[in-house]
């Protein structure tokens, strides 16, 4: 989606 | 194997009815300090991260790292059978193909059963870094539920602007635009009515109403809810529950505006 940020860019996998 | 009492079957038929529009299949990861659940929206927008604690159980027993993989409609159906009073008793095997709920009348005189068919959830674990937020809002769940909505009604965004004077809840939509300024308030007869800002910086940052509407379905578990910020990290929305166990909703922020 534009303009809407995604959470895995934030939290990295385990 | 697994076997854990709740006092109060409420407890589980909240949490569950809190997040299951949000997330529709996922483990419930039990050991001996609980059961957890992390669980990513399908668009990987939202993030929710729940823990009850052993304590949040009596008895709770726990031998094995048991994964139980369950559809949260499944699993609603179910809890639907039961009352909010009912004593509530999870049991599944080491290897189970199914979990077991027990629900029992408070005095005593119904006990029902029931299976659910357990799936195989590949689901990838994310890392939350622990995190020391420049902005945490701890307000009334209910006052947090009534902005999301009120500011629904007029745009699909929201900007979330703290500083000393207060918090900023602010969109803009086709109609116009709308604003809600909270200041800390401390309330010494209703504890549950305060208002509490702590703040190291200034944080502004913009969000999707759809997932704060979302998350504050969990407003039935807490009286209060914490709002945690820091510029370009995903926003906390921490609903606190009984024993140290808490129910948490992560939301990446809007980029770009």
């Amino acid at each position: 989606k534009a303009g809407q940020g995604n959470i895995m860019n934030f939290f990295a996998k385990k | 194997m697994l076997e854990a009492r709740l006092e109060q079957a409420e407890l589980l038929k909240k949490v569950v009815d809190a997040i299951k529009d949000l997330v529709q299949d996922c483990n419930f990861d039990c050991n001996d300090s609980g059961v957890a659940l992390q669980a990513m929206d399908n668009s990987h927008v939202a993030l929710v991260s729940m823990m009850l604690k052993s304590e949040a159980f009596s008895p709770f027993r726990c031998d094995r790292n048991i994964a139980l993989g369950i559809n949260l409609s499944s699993l609603t159906k179910v809890l639907r059978c039961a009352q909010n009073n009912d004593i509530l008793t999870v049991k599944a095997e080491d290897a189970p193909d199914v979990v077991n709920l027990m629900f029992e009348s408070s005095d005593s005189d119904r006990l029902s059963e029931y299976d659910i068919k357990l799936m195989d959830i590949d689901q990838e674990h994310l890392g939350i870094p622990e995190t020391e937020y420049a902005a945490t809002v701890t307000m009334p769940s209910p006052e947090f539920q009534r902005i999301c909505r009120d500011l629904s009604a007029l745009s699909e965004s929201v900007s979330i602007e703290c500083t000393k004077e207060g918090v900023k809840f602010a969109c803009n939509g086709d109609i116009g635009s709308g604003a809600v300024t909270l200041r800390s308030h401390s309330d010494v007869e209703n504890p549950d009515q305060n208002i509490k800002i702590d703040l190291t910086e200034p944080v502004a940052l913009t969000f999707s109403l759809k997932y704060l509407s979302n998350f504050c379905k969990a407003s039935g578990l807490a009286k209060s809810v914490n709002i945690c910020l820091s510029n370009e990290v995903p926003l906390l929305v921490e609903y606190g529950l009984a024993a140290n166990s808490y129910l948490r909703f992560y939301l990446a922020p809007k980029i770009g505006d």
